[in-house]
């Protein structure tokens, strides 16, 4: 595939010693990262096909989206759709379990687990220093947080997540900060 | 007036009322501070003036110093899947520490940058962690290969006898994944997982300090020919990252936690129409 062919290529170039320490020029730097910001967009094609192809969705196909800004919180699919599908891929041999925070807009969600049932979710604030974060652009003013508990070893499993019509979802908590002033 | 007290599931944290760091870890004594070294400027000319650049990390001193600005608020949020406790430093800096309900480490989420460097001055941001009940003689652990621990002394090579100029620089060691301080005596352990490589030292009895973020106004004359000085969006790099932070005495946790933090699950979002019943 030439996707892959790109992606292991720009790959190995940003295994050069420069690349790992960050010790190259900065428009070298630079191309560094565009090469491998194309090389993963280029693959999230063939992603999304193993995916949907693990998913068995029975000829049915859903549009796999990889959020490459979760760590600044923000994720267009997740901020402007509802309802959605969260998939976890476990990449470790032993069952493992993981928090997951996904950015939202405000408003009260109920998240379905893979055997129907509602999942314990959480409500928090993003923190005001990620709001600020330069180049940030996003909508998401809050994390809506849940346990994905027992994810099979090198396997998916799928959440779906959606806006509840009418009541808020029983099982979503939202927190409200308490702030504690401090004499400095 | 008192110290500030947080518990959940089963673990609690104590926080200085004055200043804002954290203290203790159950009953375990264990601070936690944000520090910068002041970067040697220079021209490179002889060895004395060598800069603090790309490849050399030269502090000015052997001393790291508290932020300028200590931390004026903490903000503590709880609930069933988690609770944190966020420390305010100022606009573009802050600390959260969080609970995992069923895990037993703490998690720490560092926001930083862009350093500011109105003073002309170069910063080099360092992570503390110390636990001062634990005698390690100035001995640490780095998993620098990626594969197994590596033991490392102060002032001392294992194949060679080294004389180190640099007394804080040349104490520092790559850590890919984890590293530990313990107390023979006792058996007791803080260990610290780090997401991405970063340097890592033991300065002081019973510490770990992580390099995290750095912004440097000079070149060190090793070959890039520039400073390390990142100016996205026009201002400096911020960064976000995080600790894990352990005080058990378990030996094969850290390995098992380490795996678990490098290979996290890879997250995708699909939007949908189908109803939660339908998609199952």
């Amino acid at each position: 595939s030439n996707v892959l062919n790109q992606f292991q290529r720009s790959q190995a170039i940003a295994q050069h010693h420069d690349a790992v320490t960050g010790t190259a020029k900065q428009h070298v730097n630079n191309d560094y990262i565009v090469r491998l910001d194309q090389g993963i967009r280029g693959c999230s094609g063939v992603f999304s096909e193993s995916f949907n192809h693990l998913l068995s969705l029975n000829g049915s196909t859903l549009n796999q989206e990889y959020c490459a800004m979760l760590n600044i919180s923000q994720c267009q699919t997740t901020e402007q759709n509802s309802p959605f599908i969260v998939t976890l891929y476990n990449p470790l041999a032993f069952r493992s379990s993981h928090t997951v925070r996904i950015p939202v807009t405000d408003g009260s969600y109920a998240i379905t687990d893979h055997e129907g049932r509602l999942v314990a979710s959480q409500m928090v604030p993003i923190a005001e220093a990620v709001l600020l974060l330069p180049g940030r652009n996003s909508n998401a003013t809050n994390e809506l947080i849940f346990r994905a508990e027992d994810l099979p070893p090198l396997g998916l499993r799928s959440y779906h997540v959606k806006t509840p019509e009418g009541k808020p979802g029983k099982r979503m908590l939202r927190s409200r900060p308490k702030t504690i002033q401090l004499p400095n | 007036k008192e110290d500030i007290l947080v518990s959940a599931y089963g673990l609690s944290l104590k926080f200085d009322r004055q200043t804002g760091h954290l203290v203790q870890i159950g009953n375990e004594s264990v601070e936690q501070q944000l520090l910068f070294y002041p970067a040697m400027a220079g021209n490179n000319s002889r060895f004395e003036f060598r800069a603090s650049g790309a490849y050399i990390f030269r502090p000015n001193g052997t001393d790291a110093l508290p932020l300028e600005q200590p931390a004026t608020k903490l903000t503590t949020i709880f609930g069933p899947v988690i609770t944190e406790i966020r420390q305010h430093i100022n606009t573009n800096t802050m600390q959260i520490f969080r609970l995992h309900r069923d895990e037993s480490f703490i998690e720490l989420d560092w926001i930083l940058g862009p350093i500011p460097i109105e003073d002309g001055i170069g910063k080099e941001y360092i992570s503390r962690f110390t636990a001062p009940e634990i005698r390690n003689n100035g001995t640490f652990f780095t998993d620098s290969n990626g594969r197994e621990m590596l033991q490392r002394q102060l002032n001392h090579r294992l194949t060679y006898k080294v004389n180190v100029t640099e007394p804080t620089a040349g104490n520092f060691y790559p850590v890919n994944s984890f590293a530990y301080v313990e107390d023979k005596s006792t058996r007791s352990r803080m260990t610290v997982l780090n997401d991405r490589a970063q340097g890592v030292s033991s300065l002081l009895p019973g510490s770990l300090e992580f390099m995290i973020h750095r912004r440097l106004l000079h070149d060190d004359a090793f070959g890039v020919g520039e400073a390390l000085n990142e100016t996205a969006y026009g201002v400096g790099l911020a960064a976000r990252g995080s600790h894990w932070l352990g005080v058990e005495n378990s030996r094969s946790v850290a390995r098992f936690l380490a795996q678990r933090m490098a290979h996290s699950p890879i997250l995708t979002f699909s939007p949908t129409t189908l109803s939660a019943e339908e998609f199952r």
